[in-house]
């Protein structure tokens, strides 16, 4: 049968095959909007795939999204989905995602950490980290959210490698990272970046690897709880928010650390619910309430970035 | 594939900073295959903790020995795995 996106079952949960032939689907339905752009490969050699949403125009300011970057937390994968299928269907519906996209392009890694991905499916559900070998220990992997440079290898982090927050041999070692440092180093006009996590429902930005307030905290500030209230209002789901370093803990070399540091202002972490029933383990049926309630608070971030430009 | 038959998710809340440095500790244990789903972090906010099935009467024995409140948030993970894959393959059905 002819694939289409309106066949999909974005409430459940899928392969990285079938998520990548739904990204095949996704740009030939919206041609003139949606292509996908290969940014690298992981440790394994899997292609590590970005969906560009983009009307025209070159190097214009953007919006990086991604999810999956720790593997088991398959609720940022499958939001993903259906944010990439959102973004698409509402650009030429909803003003403020036409004006976002009139104005900005918006890249989106659904499964930034593919060998991990494939790993939770074939052999152990309950993996985070990437696949890459460790020198000297029987551990596996590392964990791509403490393998930033930015305050790398400080005490939010391991030096273990059986760790799961072991921060690897030393900054971007880990290719799933590197890649994603390449392409908004050289994209060079990125202005806002959202890291989705799972779980315990806060909006996070910098700093994490220090205590020291960011520049920019109050407005971050305010656009978090603009952003967290809008959310609430879908079906309730309470979030907390504040830098990293006050709301959960010191937390090293993550990826919204690094990005503010690179000048992307808007630089935010979403951890998605689950508060103390499923964990990561959320069952499939929570899927659409998820994504449909993430929403909100992501277009806000998007609206504010759209119109305070720097 | 790996199982996880019997493991239980424990929600820990540390009362004080010596129960925070407990658990610390309790998560350094590598023979005790123990993994924070959320790592502890100050007193009051909830710690998750997967223990091993065979792990689990230790783990307890030493949270209750040292009064540090728990409760069990997942009962066994592989029943929530197994519905979760009887999930994925309806729809492709």
């Amino acid at each position: 049968t002819e694939r289409s996106t309106s066949t999909f079952d974005f409430a459940s949960y899928h392969t990285m095959e079938e998520i990548y032939n739904w990204m095949d689907t996704l740009v030939q339905d919206h041609p003139s909007l949606v292509s996908k752009l290969q940014i690298g490969q992981s440790y394994e050699n899997r292609p590590l795939y970005v969906l560009k949403f983009s009307t025209g125009g070159s190097n214009r300011p953007a919006i990086w999204l991604d999810t999956g970057i720790h593997s088991r937390e398959w609720i940022t994968q499958a939001t993903g989905v259906w944010t990439a299928n959102k973004i698409a269907e509402e650009y030429g519906q909803d003003p403020s995602v036409t004006a976002i996209l009139d104005t900005m392009d918006i890249f989106l890694e659904i499964i930034a950490n593919p060998d991990g991905f494939a790993f939770t499916h074939s052999s152990n559900r309950l993996w985070r980290k990437t696949r890459s070998l460790n020198a000297g220990s029987r551990c596996v992997g590392v964990d791509p959210n403490r393998n930033w440079d930015a305050g790398f290898g400080g005490s939010g982090s391991s030096s273990n490698p059986c760790s799961e927050i072991y921060r690897g041999p030393h900054p971007h070692s880990e290719r799933e990272v590197k890649a994603i440092v390449d392409f908004i180093l050289s994209h060079g006009n990125v202005k806002s970046a959202i890291s989705i996590h799972s779980y315990s429902q806060m909006l996070l930005f910098p700093y994490g690897y220090k205590t020291t307030p960011a520049a920019h905290h109050q407005e971050l500030n305010e656009l978090a709880k603009k952003a967290v209230s809008d959310l609430a209002a879908v079906y309730g789901t309470k979030y907390t928010y504040g830098s990293v370093v006050d709301t959960i803990y010191p937390a090293d070399g993550t990826a919204t650390d690094w990005a503010y540091d690179q000048g992307v202002k808007y630089s935010f972490t979403m951890e998605l619910r689950d508060t103390g029933r499923y964990g990561f383990l959320l069952p499939s049926n929570q899927i659409l309430p998820t994504a449909t309630e993430t929403w909100p608070a992501l277009l806000d971030i998007m609206v504010h970035v759209l119109e305070h430009p720097y | 594939e790996q199982l996880f038959v019997g493991d239980q998710v424990l929600r820990i809340v540390a009362s004080n900073k010596e129960q925070l440095t407990l658990l610390r500790v309790l998560g350094e244990q590598e023979e005790l295959q123990v993994d924070f789903w959320h790592h502890p972090t100050s007193p009051g906010h909830p710690a998750d903790l997967r223990v091993p099935f065979s792990s689990l009467q230790a783990v307890k024995l030493f949270l209750e020995s040292n009064r540090i409140p728990y409760r069990i948030m997942i009962k066994d993970v592989q029943e929530l795995l197994d519905e979760e894959k009887k999930n994925m393959t309806k729809p492709r059905r």
